[in-house]
């Protein structure tokens, strides 16, 4: 259980090691904006979709997509390409910073400022802001069923068994 | 794939797009839950479940949703299942964060996450993130809203320490409305409530309260901010004492310089009511006794009638049965002369076509708009009065202008399910 001494509980004491991680550099940052929808809308029912014992959690792979970096020899056109990309996910990251500022109410510099960074660290709810239009995603679901049904009629004793299986 | 398409088919049964086009619940009673494996660590179970109780009823104020706590019935029958976790937490494919930022989530399936590494806290405790407010934006989220950026909007993403006077603004619940509708029903009956009150100079004022009456329960109608008081509907039994349980027939104020008696009407009988004692009389100074069967106190009507009202213009009251109406004159203890009469006769339709028939549910004198409505289904009718006819002289005397929608005019008067009155 929690510590507490006091009948009423008041005092209870949360574990400090188990703290989110603060949210202090561009890294971070982004992690953020990309979390909540600010870089690209999430898929937020399709996350709750997503087999769990397959998948990371949605916020580990969203840090080892920003942190890992390929190891190809650099070309001088590969070189340019990584120029531009990195141009473009920097514009990328400074729009999306602009956007949560705006939404936010704070001035909006486009810069990794001490309000946003407050802003950023303020408890708040975990549904992105920016979301998929669920109407898209069941639409895109309603053709895999009609796929899934012709795999049940044509081939009923495997799925039976796998059935069981599960 | 296939366990995809199953759930999403499942859900599909449960949602469907609104008549706005957007995913919300395709039924208007919902069954929730907090679940067993789910409970926080900081307040008592009874406090989570109060809290939850509480919120899920804020929402069912301000739209015609009706929430219903349920224990019994299998997991998977339960629309909104709520659960407290850290980390990996319930299953869930998100894992929370620790201490700070993330406090809950929430997925249009119906469950909700909240994460017990917050100081979650009971209302009004003034220190740790309210457990009501954000149970109340995680519920928002269940029922189709998005994250909204207005100041002031309990559907903001990032949370604000709870101000005293935490309730549903006028733009939170037309949003809300967007996906379900607004709320509509019958009335029992409609009134200003007039009372006397000193004020420390010794005046007296007069002032009036606007009461909306359905079945058992009732609502105090704030005309200022065009919603109904925060908490309610309340069971008639707690402001309404000795009146049925079950509600009431009609309202009657008489109020002249010789009399000033307040009349509920249930089938057959009458009380009258004792603003001083906040109760009926049982015996009134007249040496009258109640209930009194309204064949005694008002010769002539014939009961039960559907409602009533008196016209400060004529000193009678009118009272409606069926197609029929029966001007009762106080002053001479009788009905008028000519009456009962056609409702047509005596409140005839300014457009053709346009008119409640009889059958009528509620007759309301509002102080606010100087005028004498008729309400009949989720439609009234405004009679017509002196200024009317003032402007328009064509205009028939009493005569009925075309209908409006009673919620256009009177918003968010929403039932609440039977459980949630006492919570």
């Amino acid at each position: 259980e929690k510590l507490f001494h006091n009948r009423d509980h008041s005092d209870v004491q949360t574990v400090n090691s188990h703290e989110a991680e603060v949210i202090t550099d561009q890294r971070t940052a982004e992690l953020f904006l990309s979390r909540y929808g600010f870089i690209k809308p999430v898929n937020w029912e399709e996350i709750r979709f997503e087999d769990i014992s397959s998948s990371g959690d949605f916020l580990d792979d969203l840090q080892a997509s920003i942190q890992e970096g390929t190891s190809v020899p650099h070309s001088r056109d590969s070189h340019n390409r990584d120029a531009y990309n990195s141009q473009t996910e920097n514009q990328a990251f400074i729009s999306a910073l602009k956007e949560f500022q705006r939404v936010s109410g704070l001035l909006v510099t486009g810069m990794f400022d001490e309000a946003t960074k407050v802003a950023m660290n303020r408890p708040r709810c975990g549904v992105p802001d920016k979301e998929i239009d669920l109407n898209t995603f069941e639409n895109s679901v309603d053709s895999n069923i009609e796929n899934t049904d012709s795999f049940n009629e044509t081939d009923s004793n495997n799925t039976s068994e796998a059935v069981q299986r599960r | 794939k296939r366990h995809l398409a199953v759930l999403v088919s499942k859900n599909r049964r449960k949602r469907d797009l609104s008549g706005a086009g957007h995913m919300a619940f395709s039924k208007k009673m919902l069954k929730w839950r907090l679940m067993g494996e789910g409970y926080s660590s900081q307040l008592t179970v009874e406090e989570q479940r109060y809290i939850f109780r509480l919120a899920f009823r804020m929402w069912s104020e301000v739209s015609p949703l009706e929430f219903v706590e349920d224990i019994k019935s299998p997991l998977e029958d339960v629309d909104i299942r709520l659960g407290f976790g850290t980390g990996r937490h319930l299953g869930c494919n998100q894992k929370f964060d620790g201490t700070g930022q993330e406090f809950a989530h929430a997925w249009f399936l119906g469950d909700i996450h909240f994460d017990d590494d917050e100081h979650f806290t009971a209302p009004n405790a003034g220190s740790g993130i309210s457990l009501l407010k954000v149970a109340v934006h995680e519920i928002g989220h269940v029922l189709g809203l998005p994250h909204i950026y207005r100041p002031g909007s309990i559907m903001q993403p990032s949370y604000l320490p709870q101000e005293s006077a935490f309730e549903m603004d006028w733009m939170d619940r037309k949003a809300i409305q967007h996906l379900y509708g607004g709320c509509k029903g019958r009335f029992n009956t409609v009134f200003d409530w007039i009372r006397k009150e000193k004020t420390p100079y010794g005046e007296v004022v007069i002032r009036f309260n606007t009461y909306f009456m359905r079945d058992g329960w009732y609502w105090l109608y704030e005309n200022r901010n065009n919603r109904t008081r925060y908490g309610d509907p309340v069971a008639l039994q707690i402001g309404w004492h000795g009146i049925p349980v079950d509600g009431v027939d009609a309202y009657v104020h008489v109020w002249s310089r010789k009399r000033d008696a307040v009349y509920f009407f249930k089938g057959i009988q009458f009380w009258r009511y004792d603003n001083e004692n906040d109760r009926v009389f049982r015996k009134d100074s007249e040496g009258h006794h109640y209930p009194r069967l309204i064949s005694e106190g008002f010769p002539g009507v014939s009961s039960p009638i559907d409602t009533a009202f008196y016209d400060r213009r004529d000193s009678r009251i009118y009272f409606f049965k069926s197609t029929l109406v029966y001007a009762f004159d106080v002053e001479a203890n009788s009905l008028a002369r000519g009456f009962p009469k056609n409702i047509r006769d005596v409140f005839p339709p300014v457009v053709s076509g346009d008119h409640p028939d009889g059958n009528i549910d509620a007759a309301y004198f509002s102080y606010t708009h100087n005028a004498i409505f008729l309400l009949k289904g989720t439609r009234f009718w405004q009679v017509v009065g002196s200024r009317d006819r003032w402007r328009r002289p064509f205009l028939p005397r009493n005569g009925l202008l075309p209908y409006k929608e009673v919620d256009q005019h009177w918003f968010d008067i929403c039932s609440v399910h039977h459980t949630a009155l006492k919570l």
